[in-house]
């Protein structure tokens, strides 16, 4: 069912997300 | 005396021994002092001791309501200032501001509230 | 009977086996069981990225906007998994009223999961569900789910 979704990535595990020192930003300077 | 609060911060901030310092690591959250200011004019002082490669901080003023699971200026509650490219944040909205600042910088916050309530 | 570290140690090796993604008739694409499972059976981990909560708001915005169908899944006040673009087959878990299954969010070795473990015993062929327990909302989601006691809304 993954191969239907190309940007779909599946896991065995759950994975910690790493943020971005941008991550809440809706624009930057 | 004006400290880093205990009861008031992102619980994974690691507060230093005499509450003048924190250290945090991975995304950003946010800390506030134990007193708050409600008119008049007021200033502090915030020194960087020490800034790995990678990592910022967003320093200023927040509002009681400010979420501190975000880096300060995320929402209306806050106003910061970013150690990468210097930049002011106020609501998600990054503006051009100074050069950027880092570890040995000492920064200074001055705050002009009217005097009545 | 196991402690639960050891059943979630097995499930990694099993989940796979147990369950498949295929056609559902409540809605879209369902999870399926490929053999019989007992009641109280540790089926499958709702995994993706844990995330914190802060960054919910944003995300769902993202996706909304992209047109991409949102799977996230509460851990408690602090994260949430987010398995809409890194997940596994758990998110295809349909809800139902009268479920076969149910969620709960266990301790292991000091990192929060959240596990699907069976009702009650399970036939193969049986689509798999549970109750998603959405908050009650202005803006209501249909049901779907085809059962008696259907509560109509998803929240």
């Amino acid at each position: 069912w993954s191969a239907f979704a190309p940007d779909f990535k599946e896991l065995d595990e759950n994975v910690e997300y790493e943020e971005r020192e941008s991550e809440f930003d809706l624009s930057d300077e | 005396t004006v400290l880093l609060a205990l009861h008031d911060r992102a619980p994974q901030l690691r507060i230093s021994e005499d509450r003048l310092s924190v250290t945090g690591e991975k995304g950003y959250c946010m800390v506030r002092s134990t007193h708050a200011v409600s008119r008049g004019s007021w200033y502090f002082e915030v020194t960087v001791d020490d800034m790995k490669d990678g990592s910022a901080a967003r320093l200023g003023w927040a509002q009681e309501y400010a979420n501190l699971q975000a880096p300060l200026g995320y929402d209306k509650f806050g106003y910061a200032w970013r150690s990468r490219k210097g930049t002011r944040f106020h609501e998600s909205r990054g503006k051009h501001y100074s050069s950027s600042y880092g570890e040995g910088d000492v920064l200074g916050f001055l705050i002009v509230l009217p005097n009545d309530i | 009977s196991l402690p639960m570290a050891m059943r979630f140690r097995h499930l990694r090796e099993t989940a796979k086996i147990t369950v498949g993604v295929f056609r559902s008739d409540i809605h879209g694409r369902g999870l399926f069981c490929l053999r019989d499972i007992d009641g109280g059976e540790m089926v499958i981990e709702y995994a993706g990225e844990v995330i914190r909560s802060s960054l919910t708001d944003k995300r769902e915005k993202y996706y909304t906007a992209k047109g991409i169908g949102c799977y996230m899944f509460r851990i408690d006040d602090k994260s949430v998994i987010d398995a809409t673009m890194k997940g596994n087959a758990a998110r295809f878990i349909n809800h139902s009223c009268e479920p076969n299954c149910y969620s709960k969010v266990v301790d292991i070795l000091g990192k929060k999961h959240i596990l699907i473990f069976a009702l009650r015993k399970i036939i193969q062929g049986e689509e798999l569900t549970y109750d998603y327990k959405f908050p009650l909302e202005e803006d209501k989601i249909n049901c779907h789910c085809l059962s008696r006691k259907c509560r109509k809304y998803l929240n």
